[in-house]
C-alpha cells in the first residue's frame, strides 16, 4: 500500500511540474479565419506548472531560477518561486491577405512552443 | 498528426470561477480589447485589421510556396530557401496581380510591336522591409487547346523558338516620342514548353519603391527566332485576357509579381542581444 501511495504521490507530482500542454489555436474561434488563408489554425502548446524546490535539471532551469528556488524555499515571503516559461520556441508560416488586399506568405518566428522550463 | 482542439476562450468551469471571456472583456472594456488587437497586429507587422473582400483571388503560386514550406513532419525555416534565387534570408513572400496603370483606362496598350505593358503596384511593401528578391511569372498555355493540328503543326515549323525580353519602362512613349526601356532579363523558350516562366525584376522592383512615381510598368516584346517582333504569332503566353476566358479562369493566369523580403525583426533581435552582451 505504501509503494502505491508513494507511486501516486510521485505521479501526482509529476502532473502538477512545470510541462508544455496542448493548446490548439483556432483561427475561426477568433474571427481571424476571413484574412487568414492558410493554416486554419495551429498547435501553439502552452506552459504551466511548479517550480518547486529543488528544480530538476530536465526542468531547463537557469542559473539564476536555481537560486531564485533557493531563496523562496527559505522566505516564500522575499521572492516568489521562478515562472514556468517557454525556454524553446520554432516558427510557423501563415498566408495571409493584407490591409491592402494583397496575399502575403510570411514566417513568423517563436509561435509554437517546443520547450518549457523554470526561469 | 492529430490535432486537440483547445478553444482560445475558457472553458465554462473557469467562467464560472470568475475569469472573464473575451466576450465579456469587449463588453466591459472596449479599450482593453482595442489595444488588446492592436498589440496582436503589432506582433503579426500589421496597421489594423485585415478585412477583405470575398472575392479575392489567392494565387495557386503562393498556395504551393505555402504548401512546400510547411511539409509534414519537417520544422518550419524562418527563410524561404528557394533554389537559384536570393531567397535565404526573406522570411516574406508577397504577390501582386497585373492591373491597369493609374494614368491609363483598360486595355488600351500598344501591341502593334508584339508588345505588352504590365503594371504592378507595389507600394504596400513596408519600408522597414529589404526586398532580396524580386520576379514576374508568366503562363505559357499549352496551344494545342486553342489551335487546331493543322495550324500549330505549320506554327512548330515556321517558330520553334521564340523569345521573351522583360523591359522596365524608364520614360513613357509620348505622341512625338518613343518609349525608353531598359532590358531586364530575357530567355529563349520553345512553344512545346508549358509552365510558369519565371523573370528577375528586381532592380526595377526596388526603384518602384524607393520613387513610386519612376513605376511606369514592364514591357513584355516577343520576337521569333529571327529577332523580329512577333506580331503575327499567336503566342501561347497568357498576357491578356482572352475574349472566352471568364475572370476566375483569368484570375488564375494572370501574371503575377513576387517579392521576398526580409522585414529585419529577426536580425534586429540579434543585434539588441549581441549589444547588451557587450555592455554586460
Amino acid at each position: 500500500n505504501r509503494r502505491v501511495h508513494k507511486r501516486k504521490q510521485r505521479k501526482n507530482k509529476g502532473s502538477e511540474e512545470c510541462r508544455r500542454h496542448p493548446l490548439y489555436v483556432d483561427f475561426k474561434d477568433v474571427g481571424w479565419n476571413d484574412w487568414i488563408v492558410a493554416p486554419p489554425g495551429y498547435q501553439a502548446y502552452y506552459c504551466k506548472g511548479k517550480c518547486p524546490f529543488p528544480l530538476a535539471d530536465h526542468l531547463n532551469s537557469t542559473n539564476h531560477a536555481i537560486v531564485q528556488t533557493l531563496v523562496n524555499s527559505v522566505d516564500p515571503s522575499a521572492v516568489p518561486q521562478a515562472c514556468c516559461v517557454p525556454t524553446d520556441l520554432s516558427a510557423i508560416s501563415m498566408l495571409y491577405i493584407d490591409e491592402k488586399e494583397k496575399v502575403v506568405l510570411k514566417n513568423y518566428q517563436e509561435m509554437v512552443v517546443e520547450g518549457c522550463g523554470c526561469r | 498528426g492529430v490535432t486537440q482542439h483547445v478553444p482560445l476562450t475558457e472553458d465554462k468551469k473557469t467562467q464560472s470561477k470568475g475569469t472573464l471571456s473575451v466576450s465579456q472583456l469587449r463588453a466591459e472594456n472596449k479599450e482593453a480589447v482595442k489595444a488588446f488587437e492592436k498589440s496582436l497586429m503589432t506582433m503579426f507587422g500589421l496597421n489594423s485589421r485585415p478585412r477583405p473582400s470575398t472575392e479575392i483571388h489567392i494565387p495557386q503560386y503562393m498556395l504551393d510556396l505555402y504548401r512546400q514550406h510547411t511539409k509534414e513532419g519537417e520544422d518550419i525555416d524562418i527563410n524561404f530557401n528557394l533554389k537559384g534565387k536570393l531567397t535565404s534570408t526573406a522570411n516574406t513572400a508577397r504577390s501582386f496581380q497585373h492591373q491597369d496603370p493609374p494614368d491609363k483606362g483598360g486595355g488600351e496598350y500598344n501591341t502593334e510591336d508584339g508588345s505588352e505593358l504590365l503594371y504592378f503596384n507595389v507600394t504596400n511593401i513596408p519600408e522597414s522591409e529589404e526586398i532580396t528578391a524580386a520576379e514576374i511569372r508568366l503562363l505559357r498555355e499549352d496551344i494545342q487547346n486553342i489551335e487546331s493540328e493543322s495550324q500549330l503543326s505549320q506554327r512548330n515549323k515556321l517558330f520553334k523558338k521564340h523569345r521573351i525580353d522583360i523591359y522596365e519602362i524608364m520614360q513613357p512613349a509620348t505622341k512625338n516620342t518613343v518609349a525608353i526601356t531598359r532590358l531586364l532579363d530575357t530567355r529563349t523558350v520553345s512553344f512545346k514548353d508549358i509552365s510558369w516562366e519565371t523573370f528577375d525584376v528586381h532592380p526595377a522592383v526596388l526603384k518602384w519603391r524607393q520613387s513610386p512615381s519612376l513605376n511606369h510598368g514592364l514591357q513584355v516584346r516577343l520576337s521569333d527566332h529571327r529577332g523580329q517582333p512577333s506580331t503575327k504569332i499567336h503566342t501561347h503566353l497568357r498576357l491578356r485576357r482572352a475574349v472566352n476566358t471568364n475572370e476566375k479562369s483569368w484570375n488564375a493566369k494572370k501574371p503575377l509579381l513576387v517579392t521576398y523580403s526580409d522585414d529585419k525583426k529577426l536580425y534586429r533581435e540579434r543585434t539588441r542581444r549581441g549589444t547588451n552582451q557587450q555592455k554586460r
